[in-house]
């Protein structure tokens, strides 16, 4: 309930070092943000790979990619799948047999090459999947 | 490798990342990686001199840049080959790229103005080679573009016929045979790019290559009179390059591109 919640805010707010105590002792709590599943930044420079002369544009792009803990519990925030919540629990209670979910991306985009062929001709196509807008757990 | 910490507000993130240069072999991974996923056997070594600068290759970066408006991936600067004038695409040209996969341009291979003597009757000559079109591609649409100058000399009504054909067969001792694709009336004050629907004719060619011996576009006034196509401000090969002719087709995937197993 919203009074409770306030109540448990109040007192975390009071008790900082209590708080991050019991955040550490959960060693599968999700709310640690040095793990969790999040996008990360990776950039394909097609000028760094020399193609500068048939690849007209882009200079590159920003692929990006997922990395991080599906650890209980799973937030909104993390765009987990329904799946992803039950094998969370069911890990939770066999671990060794049943892995977390996969840290993936749930939103692609599509980016579009404009480049010469042999012939000189001009070739303008669009790839789909090839940047990361979202990860998530799966 | 090396650690980095990013620090934000009072949570400390730890990313790791690898900054290294990549070694040659891995690079050329890297490369081949890419390349099979861009859909390409190996990289394309283009003849670029000038082209750069040619009419086809600006259209294309019209296109390209419509595009990154339309993608939510921002676009943080525009890309520009030559000075920006007026935008090349057409509306049409937008309708067709918002069904496309691929647009592709073609620079012509053999241009050249004759006349046929006994008649006086001038052409313009084109052939594109469509060989290069990857499998898996559907034509949806495709446009032969003439760029036309304003002219001084007027003629009679200041407008003039403009007839394009598609070349069925080539004869040695005869003219070849012609197939009317369509004819314009034209302003002489006219100025601008002027776009011809090939779409059957480009489509003919794809699937019977044998059939592919070009286009010719002819002029004459209203009384019939033939003129030379740079007389009606025809640009043509020894024009701006900005204004060279050139086709360029639109498609769209009709099968799932599969990469081989490496």
């Amino acid at each position: 309930s919203i009074s409770k919640r306030r109540h448990q805010n109040r007192n975390r707010s009071t008790q900082p070092q209590e708080a991050s105590k019991s955040l550490s002792m959960a060693d599968y709590n999700s709310s640690d943000q040095k793990t969790a599943c999040k996008k990360h930044e990776l950039y394909v420079s097609f000028r760094e790979l020399g193609w500068q002369d048939w690849i007209i544009a882009p200079e590159g792009y920003a692929a990006n990619y997922c990395d991080g803990e599906c650890s209980f519990p799973l937030n909104a925030h993390m765009n987990a799948t329904n799946h992803a919540i039950v094998q969370t629990l069911v890990h939770l209670m066999n671990p060794e047999n049943v892995p977390k979910p996969c840290c993936a991306p749930t939103k692609l985009n599509a980016i579009s090459v404009l480049y010469f062929d042999d012939n000189s001709n001009v070739i303008l196509k669009k790839y789909k999947n090839m940047v990361v807008r979202a990860c998530g757990c799966h | 490798g090396c650690s980095h910490y990013l620090f934000d507000g009072n949570s400390e993130v730890q990313s790791n990342f690898i900054q290294r240069r990549l070694r040659i072999s891995e690079k050329r991974e890297m490369q081949k990686e890419i390349l099979s996923i861009l859909g390409l056997p190996q990289r394309p070594r283009p003849h670029v001199s000038h082209s750069k600068f040619n009419s086809a290759p600006l259209f294309m970066l019209d296109l390209y840049n419509t595009i990154s408006e339309e993608e939510e991936v921002p676009n943080p600067h525009r890309f520009v080959l030559a000075t920006e004038g007026p935008p090349l695409a057409s509306a049409q040209d937008s309708a067709f790229l918002s069904d496309a996969d691929m647009v592709m341009s073609f620079v012509s291979l053999a241009e050249h103005d004759m006349e046929i003597s006994l008649q006086r009757r001038h052409f313009r000559a084109f052939k594109f080679n469509l060989s290069q079109i990857p499998d898996g591609e559907a034509m949806t649409a495709s446009e032969l573009r003439i760029y036309k100058e304003c002219t001084s000399q007027v003629y009679e009504n200041g407008t003039f016929l403009l007839s394009i054909y598609q070349v069925v067969q080539e004869h040695q001792d005869r003219d070849a045979d012609l197939f009317l694709l369509e004819s314009r009336t034209l302003w002489t004050a006219e100025e601008g790019w002027l776009e011809f629907d090939i779409t059957a004719t480009s489509n003919l060619w794809v699937m019977s290559p044998h059939h592919n011996m070009g286009l010719q576009i002819s002029v004459e006034t209203s009384s019939g009179r033939s003129l030379r196509p740079e007389e009606a401000g025809l640009v043509g090969r020894s024009g701006a390059l900005e204004k060279q002719p050139f086709m360029v087709a639109f498609f769209k995937v009709s099968e799932a591109h599969v990469r081989s197993t490496r």
